[in-house]
């Protein structure tokens, strides 16, 4: 679980990054499925 | 942004079977970038379908839509 | 007996399921995928004379669910992707606070990630 919070902290930031690129923001529902796909991985 | 070099090196030890396993500098800041460029399209592909349905927000259905074509692609 | 058609099947099968050109059976292709971030320009467009349907990967992913299997079982990869599916599931009419979140919460640590 420690490894997925970190996962999650770092994910979430880089959809922030995204969003700002594309204008477009990220549920907090989206960043966590993106955080489990990419853990998952 | 990325992933703490730590944290990617203590991930891959979590799946190596072999406890001795060692993973290089280098190969573990070539995952941390992969999981980089992974996440970066994945929120892309996230982004780019919330789009296509002209909403402002992406949400878990985006994801879940583009999720298959994205495991495939990776 | 064995395995092949039957005289009388072949010519069953012949007269009445044979897809003949022109039948306006399109060809199954899978879509193609496209890299965001990575900017890969290579389109291969399809060649126009050739009637092509493409294959939806989502259209019914509501209601499918997992083959039983035999022997051969699911890969790593197809019990990954169901088991991200089943988590979306249970999120989808989540609002606001995102239980995920609030489990794994507990466990961060600053020094886990690059500030």
């Amino acid at each position: 679980q420690r490894l997925r919070a970190a996962f999650h902290y770092t994910v979430a930031g880089l959809c922030e990054e995204v969003g700002q690129d594309t204008g477009i923001q990220f549920s907090k529902q989206a960043v966590a499925a993106i955080t489990e796909i990419t853990f998952k991985q | 942004k990325g992933f703490k070099k730590e944290t990617v090196n203590k991930m891959l030890q979590l799946h190596f079977k072999d406890d001795k396993t060692r993973v290089s500098g280098d190969a573990v800041l070539l995952m941390a970038e992969i999981l980089k460029v992974f996440v970066r399209e994945a929120a892309a592909r996230g982004s780019r379908q919330a789009q296509t349905e002209d909403l402002t927000q992406v949400d878990v259905e985006h994801v879940e839509k583009v999720l298959p074509q994205l495991l495939l692609d990776f | 007996e064995d395995w092949g058609l039957t005289t009388e099947e072949f010519e069953r099968w012949n007269r009445l399921y044979k897809i003949e050109p022109g039948d306006g059976i399109k060809k199954p292709i899978m879509p193609q995928s496209h890299f965001e971030t990575l900017g890969d320009e290579e389109r291969q467009t399809e060649s126009p004379a050739e009637e092509v349907h493409e294959l939806s990967l989502t259209e019914w992913r509501l209601a499918e669910s997992p083959f039983p299997d035999f022997l051969v079982d699911h890969s790593d990869r197809c019990r990954h992707f169901i088991s991200i599916m089943d988590m979306i599931e249970q999120m989808r009419h989540e609002e606001g606070d995102c239980s995920y979140e609030q489990k794994i919460q507990p466990y961060f640590h600053w020094e886990d990630v690059d500030i």
